[in-house]
């Protein structure tokens, strides 16, 4: 199974269309390899995106320099996966 | 399980466990509920339709299909919820009771497979198909991005490694081509749902462009309607209105193609995460899910019936 250990889910508020445009070229930068949940639409909608681990870093510093805020929607997607595999086996094991 | 009636509604299943419950709901209602084959997976897995009828021939239909996505486990397991409800509502409410014994109702509860089985046994995280594009080390095809409505105009990726991945021609995909095929063949479906989460959104045509739909005014009320009654249960809030204004453009989606064979009721829902979970809605939020979607689907089954064309 494909491990998820450190990903993390951002939430992020576009105030304006600029900064919709903005996270959307983050869309297209390929080697962070972004899982967009919820796309980047219009201000007012909210973006969820799963970022690596290894791409955290850049993503926050690009999303604070651009006065893009945020917040942390998921800390750790592992543990939520964990979590739901222990309670299908529990199940499964009743 | 040893019945329908022991099977835990209120967990995820694996792809085995779901087709399980279906030979056991078909066993269990040999009058109400057959299970039909309308294909096999790019992985060469079987992919099942559940139609419950209650006699004549070619009635007018309603078509519902869950996990298109595979990711979206709360539409899978919304589905198999479903098909418990309607055996039990059957014969006890009288609505419902009046829509099936006039209609027919298809269910496809795990509308891609391959991905689903993937889901469980490598990536959770997995959207798309899993079939294999020449020239490319990327897998899958975003399975509503493959219709043949708008296909590859802007709001889809002619990439293969992107989640939004077309496909290199319409209908490329069997798992969206069984369904064509079996609609086509069918040719008398008046409802169509395809079920996704995750945002609280009930969509109509159309996607691909920002033209109205021609009967843009009767599917905005009946989804306002849809959206009165699921979230009068547990107060979820829902937005409605057609895919390109409520959230973007998106081309070769279901709904758009099913709108144009003149389905006139065509419906994209996203299911809740009403919290901070997104495609990772914890299973004790199954049921509540199934419950308050189960009424939208009625009001939208009952207009149906009540307005045929």
């Amino acid at each position: 199974n494909e491990n998820f250990v450190g990903h993390q889910v951002l939430r992020i508020s576009a105030a304006n269309e600029a900064q919709v445009q903005k996270v959307k070229e983050l869309e297209d930068l390929e080697h962070l390899q972004l899982d967009f949940w919820r796309d980047p639409v219009r201000p007012g909608i909210p973006i969820d995106v799963r970022v690596p681990f290894t791409s955290i870093q850049s993503v926050k510093v690009f999303l604070e320099s651009h006065g893009i805020n945020y917040e942390i929607m998921i800390e750790d997607i592992q543990t939520l996966l964990d979590e739901e595999q222990k309670q299908m086996s529990a199940f499964q094991a009743r | 399980a040893l019945s329908t009636k022991t099977f835990n509604y209120a967990t995820y299943h694996t792809l085995d466990e779901i087709y399980e419950f279906m030979d056991l709901l078909v066993t269990e209602n040999p009058q109400l509920v057959s299970k039909i084959q309308i294909g096999n997976t790019f992985e060469g897995r079987p992919i099942y339709v559940l139609k419950f009828s209650t006699g004549g021939t070619n009635r007018p239909a309603i078509w519902i299909d869950t996990g298109i996505h595979s990711r979206e486990w709360v539409t899978q397991a919304s589905g198999v919820w479903f098909a418990k409800k309607i055996t039990e509502d059957y014969g006890q409410d009288a609505a419902f009771t009046a829509i099936l014994d006039n209609m027919d109702i298809f269910l496809e509860i795990v509308t891609n497979p391959d991905g689903f089985a993937y889901t469980h046994k490598t990536n959770r995280m997995w959207r798309k198909t899993r079939s294999r594009t020449q020239g490319s080390l990327c897998v899958g095809v975003d399975p509503n991005r493959n219709w043949d409505a708008g296909f590859g105009l802007a709001g889809a990726s002619s990439n293969p490694c992107s989640d939004t991945y077309h496909g290199k021609f319409a209908n490329s995909e069997v798992e969206v081509k069984s369904i064509v095929d079996f609609v086509t063949n069918h040719g008398n479906i008046k409802a169509f749902i395809s079920i996704h989460s995750y945002s609280q959104l009930l969509l109509y045509p159309y996607g691909y462009t920002s033209e109205p739909a021609p009967d843009k005014e009767e599917l905005d009320q009946l989804a306002k309607s849809a959206v009165t009654a699921l979230t009068s249960l547990y107060g979820t809030k829902y937005k409605y209105g057609s895919i390109i204004d409520t959230i973007y453009q998106a081309s070769g989606s279901t709904v758009d193609w099913t709108y144009s064979q003149g389905i006139k009721y065509s419906f994209t829902f996203e299911l809740r995460d009403t919290g901070l979970r997104g495609f990772l809605l914890p299973a004790s939020q199954i049921i509540p899910t199934a419950e308050e979607t189960w009424l939208a689907l009625l009001t939208i089954m009952d207009h149906t019936f009540k307005h045929p064309y």
